[in-house]
């Protein structure tokens, strides 16, 4: 029975994709865990990132979430990489038009959930790469998630957005989803040679959530960008780089967190 | 009659608030412009950024775009900074509802242009902070402009929303506003220390965009970051700094252009 996280930050660009791609693929490297990345994200970068990984085939998530009558799970549409013990569902540029479709559905809120039943019993851990916003694919996100975690770079604006995402997963929890918790909020993009602005950000972010922010940082590294050059993931591109041991790190956390 | 110019991108954290921000405060303090700059994007981050300039009071944007009754013009719910001839939209908490609500309007992508209508007579030029995405608050700012700003950074992720971006501005004009085009491509965020990343972007970008892309380039630059954690304007926290100088830059060059 797999253990479903999301990696959600209203932001946008502090790093939930790479740091999706990136854990994912270390725990089923590194852990041995049968992992499962779903992209929620209609701008479908996690085929982008992985896609000197990603093998053709597959089917649409749009479909999942919203012809009622096809029954599918997400396992119907998923497809396999050549990182053993990693699937993705593929790009699927019709998931925009869902975003909207959702928004009149009764119980638009669970229909990920439900369709994560079955396809649960087939992994370990199921990675959820969130869209840059609150909208109704987060939110089934948030609602079929045991953990969230929460990316977030040195910066006003970004933590600004953690403040109203833990306000939404309060409100998820409450009234939604009594299972889910916050697995942290993880410093991203962190530029070693801004000493001054990161330890303003870092000393507001640790007062404002304290135990919550996870004590691994990541720096930015530019083998994690030129990795998606190429579609590889950082450990393909570059296993002794800094970004590829930060990341090895992380999933340390969370395969033990598991 | 103002210019109306949106500042959209797919991508997120490419650096549409800190472009908006920048050329809007650039276009009021150098170039004598009477400028309104709208925040489109329910994170409310053109408030955020610009805490020390602007003044309490104005209305709410998802009323002007959800409340039919409500008669209300854009101008109906300004409010004005302390930079001379620069006024904003104040941060509006509901207009993440305004998203979801839009969907089922008839004729939802013109409800923005008609709310400019007289207001574009009490302004030269009207800059729009979109949210990273392409829903409904996105389109009504593609459909209310006359053009586009496409901030990108160098990076194979975000060159894949400004191609996505590009077709949907190819829609809008043969649908819904043929007087569009699109002012260029921006590169932003550009690190002078990734040489070989750049350069394959940027081939990447010249072969896929030509003279789309804009000749001045928004060089990576820890003042532009500062000022926000003050909630300055570049001109105010540092006129002296690169980020300054590029943004004014690019005043010029869309001054001439009005
Ligand atoms: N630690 C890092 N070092 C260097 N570059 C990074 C790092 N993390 C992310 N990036 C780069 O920053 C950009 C934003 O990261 P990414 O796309 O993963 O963020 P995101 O939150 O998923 O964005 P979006 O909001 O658009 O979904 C990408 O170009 C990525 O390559
Ligand atoms: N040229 C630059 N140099 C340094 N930092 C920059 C630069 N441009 C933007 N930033 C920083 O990068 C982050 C992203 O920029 P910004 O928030 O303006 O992007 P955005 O596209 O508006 O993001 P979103 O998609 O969330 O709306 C911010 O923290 C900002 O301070
Ligand atoms: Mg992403
Ligand atoms: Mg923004």
């Amino acid at each position: 029975h797999a253990t479903i996280l999301a990696v959600a930050a209203q932001k946008g660009g502090v790093g939930k994709t790479t740091t999706s791609v990136s854990l994912a693929s270390a725990l089923a490297r590194y852990h041995g865990k049968r992992v499962l990345l779903v992209d929620l994200d209609p701008q479908g970068h996690v085929t982008t990132a992985l896609k000197a990984h990603v093998r053709p085939g597959g089917g649409l998530m749009s479909k999942v979430l919203t012809d009622d009558r096809s029954g599918l799970e997400v396992m119907d549409i998923v497809t396999s990489t050549d990182i053993e013990n990693l699937d993705v569902t593929p790009f699927d540029p019709r998931l925009a038009e869902a975003e909207d479709l959702l928004s009149t559905r009764i119980g638009k809120e669970f229909i990920l959930r439900d369709a994560l039943k079955v396809t649960r019993s087939h992994y370990d851990v199921i990675v959820l790469d969130c869209p840059p916003n609150q909208g109704n694919l987060t939110l089934n996100g948030l609602c079929a998630s045991d953990s969230v975690l929460i990316p977030c770079d040195p910066s006003p604006l970004a933590l600004k957005g953690v403040e109203a995402l833990v306000q939404t997963i309060t409100a998820v929890a409450s009234r939604l989803n009594p299972d889910i918790d916050v697995m942290g909020v993880l410093l991203t993009r962190v530029d070693g040679r801004n000493r001054s602005l990161n330890d303003t950000i870092e000393s507001d972010i640790a007062e404002r959530f304290g135990d919550a922010v996870l004590p691994m940082r990541i720096g930015i590294n530019s083998s994690l960008a030129k990795a998606q050059v190429e579609g590889r993931d950082i450990f393909a591109f570059d296993e002794s780089s800094r970004g590829a041991q930060q990341y090895r790190e992380l999933s340390d956390a969370v395969a033990a967190a598991l």
